[in-house]
């Protein structure tokens, strides 16, 4: 299981924006 | 007219949405010390795409909190007490709501736009870029 520091850098890298 | 550059100086919502524009934002902001307002500003964005019914939004959940708002960090020092009363009773009755940290996100948006932007595009870091 993740732990919450994972599922937290996850969080912030999945409202990132990507390359054009 | 409308590169990635002029874009950025529009609004910060621009600048945070363009790939180049974040990164370099974000670099800035880890000199100033202040990273930790951006990566909570995006953690409350991806927090809000998060399934309700998933047990891990749950726990995205109380890691923000932790993280972020539980401490004494810039986070939680930008925001006002009655925000942070209200997350934290949300998080200890389990009230997870997809719009729990739309307030604080909107206090910490705010304090960027004024302060930590503003300074951005007089930068030594934007100016090089450019």
């Amino acid at each position: 299981m993740d732990s919450e520091d994972d599922l937290l850098q996850k969080c912030i890298t999945s409202a990132m924006p990507r390359q054009r | 007219p409308d590169s990635p550059l002029s874009r950025w100086t529009k609004s910060l919502h621009s600048l945070l949405g363009d790939q180049d524009g974040a990164f370099l934002f974000r670099t800035f902001l880890e000199r100033e010390k202040c990273v930790d307002t951006l990566d909570f500003w995006f953690a409350c964005n991806g927090f809000r795409q998060m399934d309700l019914k998933d047990t891990k939004t749950q726990r995205v959940a109380k890691a923000i909190y932790k993280r972020y708002i539980e401490n004494n960090s810039i986070v939680a020092k930008q925001l006002k007490p009655a925000t942070k009363t209200f997350i934290r009773d949300n998080i200890k009755k389990l009230h997870i709501d997809s719009a729990m940290f739309d307030q604080a996100q909107t206090e910490i948006q705010t304090n960027m736009e004024e302060n930590a932007y503003q300074m951005f595009l007089t930068s030594d870091i934007y100016l090089e870029y450019v």
